[in-house]
């Protein structure tokens, strides 16, 4: 009768995670999560900016097809009335939720993260989001500023919590109640850590010692690159404590000291993520659901961390663009859930050692446009037709093939890497 | 099924010159949009005109090129579009 879905979508998120061959991070839990999963290697999102990908991936069409590639849209009014992922499932049966960051917010999902068509209830918002962006940074002169790298004291934060702490526990109570209620359930969860403001529990700080933090490999402005293709990283200039460094435009660059207090925090952002997504699939598995709901994980596009002088996303880099995406499909990609064990127990980012043995990798190049009628195809669901050309009057197909055939794919064994370094990374 | 998988991306600019709007142009600011083509071996990208008020992208009118292969230079460091023939990527990526 269908598998549910836990679909986990992470804003601004690279594949700095130990699955993907990164040897400083800390991300036991999405490690785990890689070792019962198909981990696609070579992923990426149609563009570089948040608004445009989510919509794009959650419609299975391009941008040229949405026509937004900025945020000031709405495709059913400005393109075409095309259905989304979340839509089709819940004319198929499912209770489709969103909670935290999924659409992009604002004019380009019609103020409404696109209810009623695309959610069986009002999507939740954690109360603390509209503080992103104050000043809640606590500087050296001890007042309180809007920085870019911004460690907290959760207890000082307003309401004494942040978003995604807020989203990881609404995500709970929804998961436990669906349970109760035996609904069918497709479950989205957007987090916004290590979109900017990189504000996080200063505790993680302590897993990545400043002296331990380098310069991107390549942290120069390529001479060769055309001067359209290079990102100027308007946004994060405008953040107090990138603004008193008077940083010439467009090309910079940044004091190396501050580089390296970037790459430390978005990596410190990254562990308190993989708390955030061990506690809830830890509780997934508490509630009894983990043998019975398929887990989806991935990003809206990536970030640059110094590499080409560039920094944030707004680029055609691999380094803005790939992402990550894994797929756990109990009895197909995983036979654990078979035996009744945990799969998913909470590991803790400060006390836990990696031992990451990955079941399936595929290197095949896939795009986030695919995600649709790859999550129909797993889930059972007739799979949306492929648009013709032009689709503007199509309300349902799909611009992207499902991967599903990758899962096996018989010329490419699926990989069994011991230590999870990555080709792409060996490459 | 028997085709090479390729992924693509496309990133819209304001102007062949960083500006302040280069990250984020508005709809009926953006003139130059950027499409990339990738493969294992390779990220082609063409920066072509574009016209906001239909959409349309030219591929005749090319502001810039961007070749790199993925072996020697992962990190797309070098750019090797000027010194290259690319008859035969520029008709893939049409």
């Amino acid at each position: 009768d269908g598998m549910n879905v836990l679909f986990i979508v992470v804003d601004d998120l690279r594949p700095v995670l130990g699955c993907y061959g990164d040897k400083l991070v800390k991300s036991p839990n999405i490690d785990q999560l890689a070792s019962q999963s198909v981990v696609f290697s070579n992923a990426y999102a149609q563009q570089a900016v948040c608004a445009p990908s989510r919509v794009s991936f959650l419609t299975g069409r391009r941008p040229d097809t949405t026509r937004l590639y900025d945020f000031y849209s709405y495709w059913r009014v400005h393109a075409g009335n095309y259905s989304t992922m979340p839509q089709y499932f819940k004319e198929n049966g499912y209770v489709t939720v969103s909670v935290g960051k999924v659409f992009h917010a604002g004019v380009s999902s019609n103020y409404s993260d696109d209810y009623p068509y695309s959610w069986s209830i009002p999507p939740f918002h954690p109360s603390t989001e509209k503080y992103e962006n104050d000043k809640t940074c606590r500087g050296k002169d001890g007042k309180l500023h809007a920085n870019l790298v911004c460690p907290v004291n959760v207890t000082e934060m307003p309401s004494g919590t942040l978003p995604d702490i807020q989203s990881t526990e609404e995500a709970i109570r929804l998961l436990r109640s669906m349970k109760t209620k035996k609904q069918k359930f497709f479950l989205a969860v957007g987090y916004h850590k290590p979109h900017i403001p990189l504000r996080y529990p200063q505790e993680f700080l302590k897993l990545y010692p400043l002296e331990n933090i380098t310069l991107a490999p390549d942290p120069w402005v390529p001479e060769r690159l055309p001067s359209v293709a290079y990102n100027p990283w308007t946004d994060i200039r405008q953040r107090d404590d990138v603004k008193v460094l008077n940083v010439s435009f467009p090309y910079g660059p940044l004091p190396e000291d501050f580089q390296r207090q970037i790459r430390q925090s978005y990596y410190a952002a990254v562990s308190y993520l993989d708390m955030q997504v061990g506690r809830l699939l830890n509780a997934l598995d508490d509630i009894g659901l983990s043998n019975s709901t398929m887990v989806v994980f991935t990003a809206d596009h990536g970030w640059s961390l110094g590499e080409h002088g560039e920094w944030a996303k707004y680029s055609n880099f691999d380094v803005a663009t790939r992402v990550p995406l894994m797929f756990y499909v109990p009895g197909m990609t995983s036979s654990s859930a078979s035996q009744g064990k945990k799969i998913f127990p909470y590991l803790d980012p400060f006390s836990h050692v990696s031992d990451l043995v990955l079941q399936g990798r595929s290197k095949k190049m896939v795009e986030l446009v695919s995600l649709f009628s790859t999550l129909a195809e797993l889930a059972g669901l007739q799979v949306p037709p492929e648009c013709p050309e032009t689709s503007f009057s199509v309300a349902l197909c799909t611009e992207g093939a499902s991967i599903v055939r990758y899962f096996n794919s018989s010329e490419e064994k699926l990989e069994k890497e011991k230590d999870g370094f990555d080709d792409a990374y060996r490459g | 099924y028997n085709e090479e998988p390729v992924a693509f991306s496309q990133y819209p600019r304001p102007a062949d010159t960083p500006q302040w709007n280069s990250d984020k142009p508005k709809l009926k600011d953006i003139r130059v949009m950027g499409y990339s083509m990738r493969t294992h071996d390779y990220r082609y990208t063409l920066w072509v005109g574009f016209n906001p008020s239909n959409f349309s992208a030219d591929f005749k009118d090319v502001h810039a090129g961007e070749l790199y292969m993925v072996e020697s230079d992962p990190h797309q460091d070098y750019n090797i579009y000027n010194n290259t023939l690319h008859g035969g990527l520029f008709k893939k990526i049409l």
